[in-house]
Parts: structure tokens; C-alpha cells; sequence
């Protein structure tokens, strides 16, 4: 198989990382609830931006350092968004 | 500020609270100190009491606990989610969730257990977090000295828009 570069890997973590993050604060449905997939999920670059916004980091939709680094500060277990 | 959807709140203004277990990482003193420390950041600025009570129900129990512990937000062991707490209400309503992974203290070696007590019983009230940096219900962990801490205004404003300013 053809070896991964590190940063790909790197960032398929961080990738990941996000999205049990966004999961979890941010209400993002992911594959595992098809069913919400169709009806009202918004895409993750929608949540990226939403946190984003609630943390006055610049608005991207993308995960970028800062965002990450914020991601992982520790924190409350309480949704920001619609608890 | 915010509060949680159709700001729930406690319909009355004497709660009790019972500290069901003490983390191993502090004097049980300093645990009881920094819970009463907290409680009466929120009782300095509103008409809410809290009264501690050491058997039977309470209206806020709170836990020291680790990974999975019996609701549906499993603790994800050292660093990341460091507490959780739930809005007013019956049963699980009010409680407070503490993670035994994380090291807390009563200085800022560690996670400081009166911070982060007073931010969870800020949900215990009902507010939900605030995206004001630098105030109470932020949701990421910031260190700050705890000596003379006063309540910053925009939790002081969301405590007293459920239940009021305290009484003179």
C-alpha cells in the first residue's frame, strides 16, 4: 500500500478529532445517524464555522490551528449550541 | 449569556446540595470549602440559599466520577471534558458531574475545583454557556486566581434574569 505521509495522517486525526468534538458541542450528526443525514445535519464546515463564530476565532470552515488548539482545551461537557 | 432551551429554573429559592464522594486528590476539608465557595458566588447576587444536607435526597447531588457513570455522557478520562451538570429540574436535574481523571486542587497546580464548581453549578441554575471570554459560564477551562473572585457581569446578568437580583 502506498505509505501515508505523516501529515496526512496528522490531519485525518485532527479531521476526526473535530468531529467528535463537534459532535458532542455542536449537535453535528455523523454517518452514524443516516436518517438525521438527509433531514437537518449540516455539513461539518457548517459547524466548524458556528464554532468558530461562538469563540470569535475567524470564520473559515476550516480546521486550522487555531481552531484545533481551541478544540482542545480542556472544557465543560455541556453542549455550546441548543443543549 | 444564555440559558437552556425554555430556561428551566428552580421554582423556589432554598436548594440543597449533598456531596455524595471526595476525590482523592484533595483534603475533604478543601473539597467542602471550595463547594461552599461557589455555591455562594450565585447565593451573593441572587435570592437563592443553598443548604448542605449529608444523607437522603438533594436537590443538587454532586459526584466525583470516571468514564461511563450511569448517564449518557461517558467522561473521557484526562483532559478534554473535565465536568458536566444538568438544568433545574426532578431527578438528575441540578446535578453535578466531577471527572476522577482529571487532578484537581485548591490552588492552580491542577484543575481548580471551586472554578470549575462554580461554572457547573451555573448549569445546575440553568444558564447555559456564554461566549464572553473571560466570563464564569465559558466553556473552556481558564485559569484565573481565585483569591477575591467576584462573578463577571455577564453571568451576574444572566444568574438575576431567572431569579432576580438578591434581596437587599
Amino acid at each position: 500500500f502506498p505509505v501515508v505521509p505523516e501529515t496526512e495522517k496528522k490531519n485525518e486525526e485532527d479531521m476526526q478529532f473535530a468531529e467528535k468534538y463537534l459532535e458532542k458541542y455542536y449537535k453535528l450528526k455523523t454517518e452514524a445517524e443516516p436518517i438525521f443525514k438527509m433531514k437537518n445535519s449540516k455539513p461539518i464546515t457548517d459547524k466548524i464555522r458556528e464554532m468558530q463564530e461562538f469563540f470569535g476565532l475567524k470564520v473559515t470552515g476550516e480546521l486550522d490551528s487555531n481552531t484545533l488548539k481551541v478544540m482542545k482545551q480542556p472544557r465543560c461537557g455541556i453542549p455550546d449550541v441548543g443543549q | 449569556f444564555s440559558t437552556f432551551p425554555r430556561s428551566p429554573r428552580w421554582t423556589k429559592t432554598d436548594l440543597k446540595y449533598r456531596i455524595l464522594n471526595y476525590t482523592p486528590d484533595m483534603e475533604p476539608a478543601d473539597v467542602d470549602e471550595a463547594i461552599e465557595k461557589a455555591w455562594n458566588l450565585w447565593s451573593s447576587v441572587t435570592p437563592l440559599k443553598f443548604t448542605r444536607v449529608y444523607e437522603g435526597n438533594a436537590d443538587i447531588m454532586i459526584s466525583f466520577v470516571a468514564g461511563f457513570h450511569g448517564d449518557f455522557f461517558s467522561f473521557d478520562g484526562p483532559g478534554g471534558t473535565l465536568a458536566h451538570a444538568f438544568p433545574p429540574g426532578e431527578g438528575f436535574g441540578g446535578d453535578a458531574h466531577f471527572d476522577e481523571d482529571e487532578y484537581w486542587t485548591k490552588d492552580l497546580k491542577g484543575f481548580n475545583l471551586f472554578l470549575v464548581a462554580a461554572h457547573e453549578f451555573g448549569h445546575s441554575l440553568g444558564l447555559g454557556h456564554s461566549n464572553v471570554l473571560g466570563s464564569l459560564m465559558y466553556p473552556a477551562y481558564l485559569q484565573t486566581e481565585t483569591r477575591n473572585y467576584r462573578l463577571p457581569q455577564d453571568d451576574v446578568d444572566g444568574i438575576q434574569t431567572l431569579y432576580g437580583k438578591e434581596e437587599a
